[in-house]
C-alpha cells in the first residue's frame, strides 16, 4: 500500500513540466527516503534525478519499496487536471497496474480522482558518485533561462568558462558570437537575486544546448539554480524543491576527439 | 571537433 498526501500539489504539476519533454518513460521509486526518479533522456547523453523525501509530504506511507512505471507525458496530462492550490494524494494498492491521483481543492468541496495505467519500464539505474566540483555557480534561475535562451538563437553549443572573473557563457554560430559573463554580485536586496561563484579551479565545457534549454522548464521550481562543472565530468544544474529535495539534470560535455 | 559524450561514459551501471 502507498499513500502519499503532498499539500503543495503544484510541486509535483512543475516537476512533470520540468521533465516531460527529456524523458519519456520512467520508473518512480518509492522507498521509507521518499519518492524519487532517475533516468536518461533517449539519447544517454542527460540525465535527470529527482528526489522529494517522506518528510515534505503530510501523509506518507509506503509499506515495501516499490517501483511504478509511467509514461510523463500522461503522468502530467493527469496532473494538469489538478489545481494550483489543490492537494494531490497518490495512491497504489499492492501488486496493483495502476496509480491514482487524488485531488482535493484547498476549501475541500471539489475532490477528484484520475486512475492512469502503470507500465513496465526498463530502466538501468546509474551510480552517481559524490564529486568535489573545480566550480560551482549559484545564479537566479530566471537569468540562467534567459542567457540559455539567448544563446540558443545564435549558436548550438555553450561553452561555460569559470575564472576568478566570473561565470562566462559562450556561443558561436553563422551569424555571429555571443559571450555572456556574470559576476559574483552578493550586493542584492533579496539573496536569491545574487550570484555566487565559487571557484577551486578554473574550468571550461562545452555542452549542447537544447539540453540546457530543456533543463530551464524547472526554472519555476526555484528562484535560485546552481551548476556545479568539473573537468571531463557531466555538469549538474540543480533546482532545489522547497523543504523537500532536489530535481538535478546531469549533462554530459562535448570533449574533443 | 568536440564529440558529444554520454552519461554512461561517467557513471557506471548500479
Amino acid at each position: 500500500m502507498l499513500e502519499l498526501r503532498l499539500v503543495q500539489g503544484s510541486l509535483l504539476k512543475k516537476v512533470l513540466e520540468a521533465i516531460k519533454d527529456l524523458v519519456t518513460d520512467a520508473n518512480f521509486d518509492c522507498s521509507a527516503t521518499g519518492f524519487s526518479l532517475q533516468a536518461m533522456d533517449s539519447s544517454h547523453v542527460a540525465l535527470v534525478s529527482l528526489l522529494l523525501r517522506s518528510e515534505g509530504f503530510e501523509h506518507y506511507r509506503c509499506d515495501r519499496n516499490i517501483s511504478m512505471g509511467m509514461n510523463l507525458n500522461n503522468m502530467a496530462k493527469m496532473l494538469k487536471c489538478a489545481g494550483n492550490d489543490d492537494i494531490i494524494t497518490l495512491k497504489a494498492d499492492d501488486g496493483s497496474d495502476t496509480v491514482t491521483f487524488m485531488f482535493e481543492s484547498p476549501t475541500q468541496d471539489k475532490i477528484s480522482d484520475f486512475e492512469m495505467k502503470l507500465m513496465d519500464v526498463d530502466s538501468e539505474h546509474l551510480g552517481i558518485p559524490e564529486a568535489e566540483y573545480h566550480a560551482i555557480v549559484r545564479m537566479p534561475s530566471t537569468e540562467f533561462a534567459r542567457i540559455c535562451k539567448d544563446l540558443s538563437s545564435i549558436g548550438d553549443t555553450v561553452v561555460i568558462s569559470v575564472t576568478k572573473e566570473g561565470v562566462k557563457f559562450s556561443t558561436s554560430g553563422d551569424i555571429g558570437t555571443a559571450n555572456v559573463v556574470c559576476r559574483q554580485n552578493t550586493t542584492v536586496d533579496k539573496p536569491e537575486d545574487a550570484t555566487i561563484v565559487e571557484m577551486n579551479e578554473p574550468v571550461s565545457l562545452t555542452f549542447a544546448l537544447r539540453y540546457f534549454n530543456s533543463f530551464t522548464k524547472g526554472t519555476p521550481l526555484s528562484n535560485t539554480v546552481t551548476i556545479s562543472l568539473s573537468s571531463e565530468l557531466p555538469v549538474v544544474v540543480e533546482y532545489k524543491i522547497a523543504e523537500m529535495g532536489h530535481l538535478r539534470f546531469y549533462l554530459a560535455p562535448k570533449i574533443e576527439e | 571537433v568536440n564529440q558529444q559524450r554520454q552519461i554512461t561514459t561517467f557513471f557506471a551501471k548500479k
